[in-house]
Protein backbone atom coordinates (compact mmCIF):
# COMPACT_ATOMS: atom_id res chain seq x y z
CA UNK A 1 0.00 0.00 0.00
CA UNK A 2 1.07 3.26 -0.45
CA UNK A 3 2.55 5.46 2.21
CA UNK A 4 0.76 9.39 2.58
CA UNK A 5 2.59 12.02 4.20
CA UNK A 6 0.66 13.84 6.16
CA UNK A 7 1.10 16.91 4.34
CA UNK A 8 1.41 15.92 1.04
CA UNK A 9 -1.00 18.45 -0.74
CA UNK A 10 0.36 22.38 -1.91
CA UNK B 1 -2.63 12.73 -7.06
CA UNK B 2 -5.69 13.07 -8.81
CA UNK B 3 -7.01 15.42 -11.39
CA UNK B 4 -8.82 17.39 -9.28
CA UNK B 5 -5.92 18.18 -7.47
CA UNK B 6 -3.97 18.61 -10.49
CA UNK B 7 -6.30 20.94 -11.66
CA UNK B 8 -6.49 22.99 -8.13
CA UNK B 9 -2.72 23.62 -8.16
CA UNK B 10 -2.39 24.53 -12.20
CA UNK B 11 -5.47 27.06 -11.49
CA UNK B 12 -3.45 28.39 -8.17
CA UNK B 13 0.01 28.53 -10.33
CA UNK B 14 -2.27 30.56 -13.02
CA UNK B 15 -3.83 33.00 -10.91
CA UNK B 16 -0.36 33.82 -9.76
CA UNK B 17 0.56 34.03 -13.40
CA UNK B 18 -2.05 36.20 -14.00
CA UNK B 19 -1.02 38.47 -11.09
CA UNK B 20 2.47 38.53 -12.34
CA UNK B 21 1.75 39.40 -16.00
CA UNK B 22 -0.60 42.42 -14.58
CA UNK B 23 2.56 43.70 -12.65
CA UNK B 24 4.56 43.21 -15.35
CA UNK B 25 2.78 44.64 -18.26
CA UNK B 26 0.55 47.28 -17.12
CA UNK B 27 4.14 47.59 -14.60
CA UNK B 28 0.64 48.41 -11.75
CA UNK B 29 -0.75 46.76 -8.81
CA UNK B 30 -3.96 49.12 -8.38
CA UNK B 31 -6.57 47.15 -7.46
CA UNK B 32 -4.63 44.88 -5.49
CA UNK B 33 -4.42 44.33 -2.34
CA UNK B 34 -0.67 44.22 -0.66
CA UNK B 35 -1.83 42.93 2.91
CA UNK B 36 -3.01 39.99 1.31
CA UNK B 37 0.27 39.64 -0.79
CA UNK B 38 1.75 39.85 2.16
CA UNK B 39 -0.63 37.25 3.84
CA UNK B 40 0.22 34.88 1.16
CA UNK B 41 3.69 35.22 1.41
CA UNK B 42 3.64 34.68 5.21
CA UNK B 43 1.10 31.77 4.60
CA UNK B 44 3.72 30.09 1.97
CA UNK B 45 6.68 30.28 4.18
CA UNK B 46 5.04 28.76 7.32
CA UNK B 47 3.97 26.43 5.38
CA UNK B 48 6.47 24.82 3.72
CA UNK B 49 9.11 25.14 7.07
CA UNK B 50 8.46 20.84 5.77
CA UNK B 51 10.99 21.81 2.52
CA UNK B 52 13.89 20.59 4.30
CA UNK B 53 12.86 17.88 6.17
CA UNK B 54 9.91 16.07 4.47
CA UNK B 55 10.97 15.07 1.07
CA UNK B 56 7.47 14.09 -0.78
CA UNK B 57 8.02 14.34 -4.74
CA UNK B 58 9.74 16.78 -7.08
CA UNK B 59 6.77 17.89 -8.07
CA UNK B 60 5.82 19.04 -4.80
CA UNK B 61 9.37 20.65 -3.84
CA UNK B 62 9.11 22.62 -7.12
CA UNK B 63 5.75 23.91 -6.45
CA UNK B 64 6.51 24.87 -3.30
CA UNK B 65 9.67 26.85 -3.88
CA UNK B 66 7.53 28.59 -6.98
CA UNK B 67 4.78 29.51 -4.03
CA UNK B 68 7.40 30.78 -2.08
CA UNK B 69 9.56 32.95 -4.36
CA UNK B 70 6.60 34.49 -6.66
CA UNK B 71 4.74 35.55 -3.32
CA UNK B 72 7.94 37.11 -2.03
CA UNK B 73 8.39 38.62 -5.52
CA UNK B 74 4.80 40.08 -5.38
CA UNK B 75 5.52 41.40 -2.24
CA UNK B 76 8.96 43.10 -3.62
CA UNK B 77 7.57 44.69 -6.64
CA UNK B 78 4.57 46.28 -4.71
CA UNK B 79 6.54 47.78 -1.46
CA UNK B 80 10.11 48.64 -3.81
CA UNK B 81 9.48 48.99 -7.63
CA UNK B 82 9.81 52.77 -8.30
CA UNK B 83 7.27 52.18 -11.14
CA UNK B 84 4.47 49.50 -9.29
CA UNK B 85 4.69 51.27 -5.54
CA UNK B 86 3.25 54.15 -6.98
CA UNK B 87 0.12 52.33 -8.16
CA UNK B 88 -0.71 50.75 -4.88
CA UNK B 89 -3.91 51.85 -3.11
CA UNK B 90 -2.66 52.51 0.19
CA UNK B 91 -6.11 54.60 1.07
CA UNK B 92 -7.86 51.39 -0.02
CA UNK B 93 -6.37 49.34 1.52
CA UNK B 94 -6.86 49.43 4.78
CA UNK B 95 -8.10 46.10 6.51
CA UNK B 96 -5.56 45.50 9.85
CA UNK B 97 -4.68 42.29 8.73
CA UNK B 98 -2.15 41.81 11.75
CA UNK B 99 -5.66 40.64 13.25
CA UNK B 100 -6.06 38.26 11.34
CA UNK B 101 -2.37 37.11 11.53
CA UNK B 102 -2.96 36.91 15.53
CA UNK B 103 -6.04 35.36 15.39
CA UNK B 104 -5.07 32.64 13.09
CA UNK B 105 -1.65 32.11 15.51
CA UNK B 106 -3.72 31.64 18.47
CA UNK B 107 -5.93 29.30 17.01
CA UNK B 108 -3.19 27.11 15.96
CA UNK B 109 -2.23 27.17 19.40
CA UNK B 110 -5.56 25.54 20.30
CA UNK B 111 -6.39 23.52 17.28
CA UNK B 112 -3.56 21.95 15.69
CA UNK B 113 -2.43 18.28 14.79
CA UNK B 114 0.55 17.85 17.30
CA UNK B 115 2.39 20.09 19.37
CA UNK B 116 5.14 20.87 17.48
CA UNK B 117 6.61 23.77 15.91
CA UNK B 118 5.89 22.64 12.30
CA UNK B 119 2.65 21.50 12.84
CA UNK B 120 1.24 24.82 14.69
CA UNK B 121 3.22 26.73 11.87
CA UNK B 122 1.00 24.35 9.40
CA UNK B 123 -2.54 24.87 11.10
CA UNK B 124 -1.43 28.47 11.56
CA UNK B 125 -1.07 28.79 7.86
CA UNK B 126 -4.08 26.86 6.95
CA UNK B 127 -6.15 29.04 9.27
CA UNK B 128 -4.29 32.43 8.00
CA UNK B 129 -4.90 31.04 4.13
CA UNK B 130 -8.31 30.78 4.55
CA UNK B 131 -9.18 34.55 5.23
CA UNK B 132 -5.83 36.25 3.88
CA UNK B 133 -8.51 37.14 0.69
CA UNK B 134 -10.36 39.38 3.49
CA UNK B 135 -8.36 42.34 2.55
CA UNK B 136 -8.33 42.18 -1.62
CA UNK B 137 -12.09 41.22 -1.44
CA UNK B 138 -12.78 44.43 1.25
CA UNK B 139 -10.37 46.76 -1.49
CA UNK B 140 -12.43 45.79 -4.77
CA UNK B 141 -15.47 46.73 -2.56
CA UNK B 142 -14.04 49.53 -2.03
CA UNK B 143 -12.74 50.47 -5.48
CA UNK B 144 -15.95 49.15 -7.49
CA UNK B 145 -14.18 48.97 -10.58
CA UNK B 146 -12.37 45.51 -11.06
CA UNK B 147 -10.02 45.50 -13.90
CA UNK B 148 -9.90 42.43 -16.13
CA UNK B 149 -6.70 40.67 -15.25
CA UNK B 150 -7.20 41.34 -11.19
CA UNK B 151 -10.50 39.77 -12.03
CA UNK B 152 -8.74 36.95 -13.71
CA UNK B 153 -6.60 36.84 -10.49
CA UNK B 154 -9.15 36.53 -7.96
CA UNK B 155 -11.18 34.10 -10.46
CA UNK B 156 -8.60 31.21 -10.51
CA UNK B 157 -7.91 31.93 -7.15
CA UNK B 158 -11.65 31.14 -6.20
CA UNK B 159 -10.98 27.92 -8.93
CA UNK B 160 -7.92 26.36 -7.15
CA UNK B 161 -10.06 27.06 -4.01
CA UNK B 162 -12.92 24.67 -5.42
CA UNK B 163 -11.27 22.23 -7.06
CA UNK B 164 -9.35 21.52 -4.05
CA UNK B 165 -12.74 20.72 -2.78
CA UNK B 166 -13.60 18.09 -5.31
CA UNK B 167 -9.79 16.98 -4.64
CA UNK B 168 -11.12 15.96 -1.05
CA UNK B 169 -13.89 14.51 -1.51
CA UNK B 170 -12.50 12.01 -4.22
CA UNK B 171 -10.02 11.39 -2.05
CA UNK B 172 -12.62 10.45 1.09
CA UNK B 173 -14.51 8.23 -1.15
CA UNK B 174 -10.96 6.58 -2.65
CA UNK B 175 -8.77 6.38 0.17
CA UNK B 176 -9.50 4.53 3.56
CA UNK B 177 -8.52 7.17 6.37
CA UNK B 178 -8.91 10.07 4.56
CA UNK B 179 -9.38 12.49 7.70
CA UNK B 180 -8.46 15.94 7.63
CA UNK B 181 -10.32 18.27 9.78
CA UNK B 182 -8.06 20.91 9.85
CA UNK B 183 -7.34 21.51 6.04
CA UNK B 184 -11.08 20.68 4.88
CA UNK B 185 -12.79 22.69 7.38
CA UNK B 186 -10.64 25.73 6.38
CA UNK B 187 -10.57 25.04 2.97
CA UNK B 188 -14.75 25.42 2.61
CA UNK B 189 -14.68 28.53 5.02
CA UNK B 190 -11.93 29.85 2.50
CA UNK B 191 -14.05 29.01 -0.52
CA UNK B 192 -17.16 30.36 0.66
CA UNK B 193 -15.54 33.87 0.93
CA UNK B 194 -15.34 33.88 -2.67
CA UNK B 195 -19.33 33.60 -3.08
CA UNK B 196 -20.48 36.87 -3.14
CA UNK B 197 -17.61 37.64 -5.70
CA UNK B 198 -17.85 34.67 -7.94
CA UNK B 199 -21.66 35.39 -8.08
CA UNK B 200 -20.83 38.83 -9.27
CA UNK B 201 -17.79 37.90 -12.03
CA UNK B 202 -20.37 35.26 -13.19
CA UNK B 203 -23.15 37.93 -13.60
CA UNK B 204 -20.60 40.24 -16.05
CA UNK B 205 -19.60 37.31 -17.90
CA UNK B 206 -23.18 36.41 -18.81
CA UNK B 207 -24.24 39.77 -19.74
CA UNK B 208 -20.58 40.25 -21.33
CA UNK B 209 -20.35 42.97 -19.36
CA UNK B 210 -17.03 44.87 -16.93
CA UNK B 211 -17.12 43.23 -13.42
CA UNK B 212 -18.39 45.55 -11.02
CA UNK B 213 -19.07 45.01 -7.27
CA UNK B 214 -21.99 46.86 -5.80
CA UNK B 215 -20.81 49.65 -2.82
Amino acid sequence: ADVIAEHDEL
Amino acid sequence: MNIFRLAGDMTHLLSILVLLLKIYATKSCSGISRKTQELYAIVFVARYLDLFTDFISVYNTFMKVVFIASSLAIVWCMRFHPMVRRSYDRELDTFRHYFLVGASFALALILHEKFTVQEIFWAFSIYLEAVAILPQLVLLQRSGNVDNLTGQYIFFLGAYRAFYILNWIYRYLTEPHFTRWIACVSGVVQTALYADFFYYYFISWKNNSKLKLPA
